[in-house]
């Protein structure tokens, strides 16, 4: 892997968007992963639906929850997303209302991430943002800075959050994930999140995962 | 009666009864805010000491909590039975306003605790010997007014406003432990999540899914040195 990376310098990322008091995180995550494989693979940015995935992925569970595997399959089923000006954020879930010829993006399938840090690392230089799911400790309180909680308080085998991995690098010497949130730009970094890197901190490699455009 | 006269600030002393009233009632409805009638926790036992800390005092209480027993038998475990919570609690008493520090609460006769909030008890307990500065739930209910201005908050009630400083000042002290535990560069402090308990948070804006269920098998990527 290049020793940095920065996918919002080269123009993959969307804006911050913010998920309202609603646990719709996984459909944030995904969302993020497509723009940037779309951008990738067929050259335009686009800002896509996030309420389509509330309201029509019937295995996940809107506001309560949802895991990016099955987002990935009923993105695939459905036929495709549309974008955030066609299909708007609600923040709470509404009857489906998708339709395949206002779809923009088609994705043909999903795969699971090495859970090797340096191997995701590598693999997000060359391929694109990554979807991941992370322990949320602290995050309640996080303004600024490289969070890298003890091990013991942020056990990857809690994890509660899902989310997007842009870029990684260094600040002085210590080595970071930038992770695009979705809570509003008033938050963090500008609604960014920077969490040590390379030791499986708060579970961040343990559900990387990315759509498959071709 | 004090055991002791109050002239001395590092002092502690056991307080009777009587004297534990006002903090042990202020920490009571604090723990049954928002609980509707009927479903309120009642006060068993309670005992305490207090301290001087700046213009106010600092009492703190252990008190059993009586909840009261589930009537919903869609919701209740079986068997049904009466459930006693053993609660520590810090109230601050200044200039006669009362400020809830820290509720700590469990089940009798087990070590588990309400979700959280013995977290970090045994790597910090110098946080909470510490003494607090003077005039302190002053300068919260200050900080807390910025905060309520900066995030354009509005609460329903003065007694919700209160809860809220309550819980506000409570993750105050939190945010600083997460903090010291902090082996980055990160800092943690006042967000526009300040005002919401732990439970809230995780309630409204988190994901417990990811951990409870397995999801859809993916096929593994090809590394991207073999392509």
């Amino acid at each position: 892997a290049p020793p940095e990376w920065d996918w919002r310098k080269k123009g993959a990322v969307t804006e911050v968007k913010d998920q309202g008091m609603c646990g719709s995180c996984w459909a944030f995550s995904v969302t993020g992963n497509v723009e940037g494989q779309w951008f990738l693979n067929q050259g335009t940015l686009l800002s896509l639906s996030e309420q389509e995935l509330l309201d029509c992925d019937k295995t996940d569970k809107a506001c309560l929850g949802g895991l990016p595997s099955n987002a990935y399959t009923a993105i695939k089923n459905l036929g495709g997303l549309e974008t955030e000006d066609d299909y708007s954020y609600q923040g709470h879930v509404q009857t489906c209302s998708f339709s395949a010829q206002r779809a923009k993006v088609y994705i043909n399938d999903s795969v699971e991430l090495s859970k090797n840090e340096n191997k995701m690392a590598a693999w997000l230089a060359q391929k694109g943002p990554i979807s991941v799911a992370i322990n949320a400790f602290g995050m309640q309180f996080y303004r600024h800075g490289i969070a890298h909680p003890l091990r013991p308080l942020c056990s990857p085998w809690l994890i509660d959050h899902a989310v997007l991995l842009v870029g990684y690098g260094n600040r002085s010497n210590t080595p970071y994930w930038a992770i695009k949130n979705s809570w509003g730009s008033n938050w963090g970094e500008e609604g960014y999140y920077y969490l040590y890197r390379g030791s499986g901190a708060c579970g961040v490699n343990t559900m990387a995962s990315s759509a498959v455009v071709n | 009666v004090p055991a002791k006269p109050r002239a001395d600030d590092e002092q502690a002393w056991d307080l009777s009864p009587p004297e534990l009233l006002a903090p042990a009632r202020f920490a009571l409805d604090m723990y049954n805010y928002g609980r509707a009638a009927g479903m309120r926790a009642v006060l068993g036992a309670v005992r305490g000491r207090v301290r001087r800390v700046g213009r106010g005092s600092l009492f703190s209480l252990e008190a059993t909590m009586e909840e009261p027993p589930c009537n919903d038998p869609l919701v209740c475990l079986l068997p049904v039975t009466k459930k006693t919570m053993l609660c520590s609690f810090e109230v601050l008493d200044e200039l006669g306003k009362h400020m809830l520090l820290r509720r700590d609460c469990g089940p009798v006769n087990t070590k588990a605790t309400e979700y959280g909030n013995e977290t970090f008890s045994s790597f910090l307990p110098m946080l909470n010997k510490d003494p607090l500065p003077q005039d302190f739930s002053v300068k919260m209910a200050t900080v807390f007014e910025d905060f309520m201005k900066t995030y354009n908050r509005t609460y329903e009630s003065k007694e919700e406003t209160q809860w809220r400083l309550t819980v506000f000042t409570r993750n105050m002290v939190r945010a600083q432990k997460i903090q010291a535990l902090d082996r980055g560069t990160a800092q943690y402090g006042i967000t526009k999540f300040s005002d919401l308990t732990e439970e809230e948070f995780y309630t409204i804006y988190l994901n417990p899914l990811l951990q409870k269920e397995p999801g859809r098998k993916m096929s593994l990527a090809k590394p991207v040195d073999d392509l």
